[in-house]
This record gives C-alpha cells, structure tokens and sequence, in this order.
C-alpha cells in the first residue's frame, strides 16, 4: 500500500480526507486496541490532517498519541458511569 | 444531562466518516 500523502489528501475533499486518514489509522491502532479501535480512531481523526499526516510517518510518536487517546476515553468512560449513580 | 454520551464518533472502515456534522453546501 503506498503512503498517504499531502497532495493525495488535498485532491479529495475534506469529508474524504478524514475518511482516507482513518482507513490508514485504524488497522495500526486495531493491531495496539483491537476493543477501542473504532473510537480512538474517531478521536484521533479530529487532530488536524497536516498533524495526522505526521503521525502515520512516524510509529513512535502515532504510538504515544494512541496512548494518550486510550487515556481520555478511559478517564471519560469512568466519569460518564460514575455520573450516573 | 447526556449531552456527551456519543462521544467520541466511532470510526468503521469501510464506512463513511460521519464523525462530523456535515457541512451544508
């Protein structure tokens, strides 16, 4: 599969930017949260697309952001059901 | 209130994005 790029993403419009992103995204965090998958791509497709780019070049810093994503859904699943007593 | 109870938008590939509002042209 070749890389996404930057003149790829901005041929599309941008409802089908975020589409292409998130094809790109969610098998790698599928293989990292195969249960969270969908919504942490769904979070992380709201960075920006420049930013997006960035991150599927570089495993580590896609790594430590699917983290940081994990963290906030957690810490929101955990206040959504303690809201509700 | 619920106001936050569908967030975050789940991505589904193969699927349309639809995490957004769509943008009336």
């Amino acid at each position: 599969q070749e890389p996404l790029t930057a003149s790829m993403l901005a041929a599309a419009p941008p409802q089908e930017q975020k589409q292409m992103l998130g094809e790109r995204l969610y098998p790698l965090i599928l293989a990292m949260h195969p249960s969270l998958a969908g919504k942490i791509t769904g979070m992380l497709l709201e960075i920006d697309n420049s930013e997006l780019l960035l991150l599927l070049e570089s495993p580590e810093s896609l790594h430590s952001k699917i983290e940081e994503a994990v963290a906030v859904l957690q810490a929101h699943q955990i206040s959504e059901s303690t809201h509700k007593s | 209130g619920s106001s936050s109870v569908n967030w975050p938008p789940e991505f589904r590939p193969g699927e349309p994005w639809k995490g957004y509002p769509n943008i009336d042209p």
